[in-house]
């Protein structure tokens, strides 16, 4: 464990507690597209098959834990809550998803590390996080006034990516034999499609303004 | 302890 994995780690769970605490407290889930949140839980689900199987440390299965039940209690709330629910707009969340999904796991069919269903599994979570939040961006997009709890959900969700990067490469550089080119260039993929939207959002951060898009 | 190939990251 290092620094940039940790704080890649910390604020990955503060943007899941961020969208929790906005749809528990305001009991709204406007501005937060169900389709990104419904890829977030199939990519957990698919990540942390081996839950159960590999212990690796209390801390990683914590978090696993903690991931898994909070990106499905989101998807329960936006479905289910009759609160919440009200607040979904379906009309503008129209992103096709289910089209990302088959073309990530015949990727992760084709290209992957080992051929065995755990890894195969494994890869096509990697490569649906890179594209689990473009319903969230195009969504964003189209509604235009971001309010700020969904904006910082989006920011936090991109910088723990962005940390990530900083982890594989001080992996790399301290740990023999520590390659693995396709979480690398998946993470770098999804860190690329926040791009345009850390420049906006720091623009408005700078000018102190509200955060728009443009359409 | 890790095996072979485990993903130790989340």
């Amino acid at each position: 464990m290092n620094i940039f994995r940790l704080a890649g780690d910390m604020t990955h769970l503060a943007s899941v507690l961020v969208l929790l605490l906005k749809i528990h407290t305001i009991k709204s889930c406007a501005g937060i597209s169900l389709k990104t949140q419904e890829l977030y839980a199939l990519v957990f689900a698919t990540r942390y098959l081996d839950l159960f199987t590999d212990y690796i440390s209390l801390y990683n299965t914590l978090m696993k834990l903690i991931f898994l039940v909070s990106s499905f209690s989101i998807v329960w709330y936006i479905r289910h809550h009759k609160i919440v629910r009200r607040s979904y707009d379906k009309d503008q969340d129209t992103f096709r998803h289910y089209f990302l999904v088959l073309p990530c796991f015949l990727l992760a069919l084709v290209i992957n590390e080992k051929f065995t269903v755990k890894e195969i599994m494994w890869t096509f979570s990697l490569y649906l996080e890179a594209v689990a939040i473009l319903p969230q961006l195009v969504l964003l997009q189209r509604t235009r006034n971001i309010d700020n709890l969904t904006g910082q959900y989006v920011f936090l969700l991109g910088a723990y990516r962005s940390l990530y990067i900083l982890n594989w490469i001080y992996r790399y550089f301290t740990e023999p034999h520590y390659v693995h080119w396709i979480t690398w260039i998946s993470g770098l993929v999804q860190t690329l499609l926040y791009a345009d939207f850390f420049y906006y959002y720091f623009q408005s951060w700078k000018n102190n303004v509200k955060l728009e898009l443009p359409a | 302890t890790q095996k072979g190939s485990c993903h130790d990251e989340l």
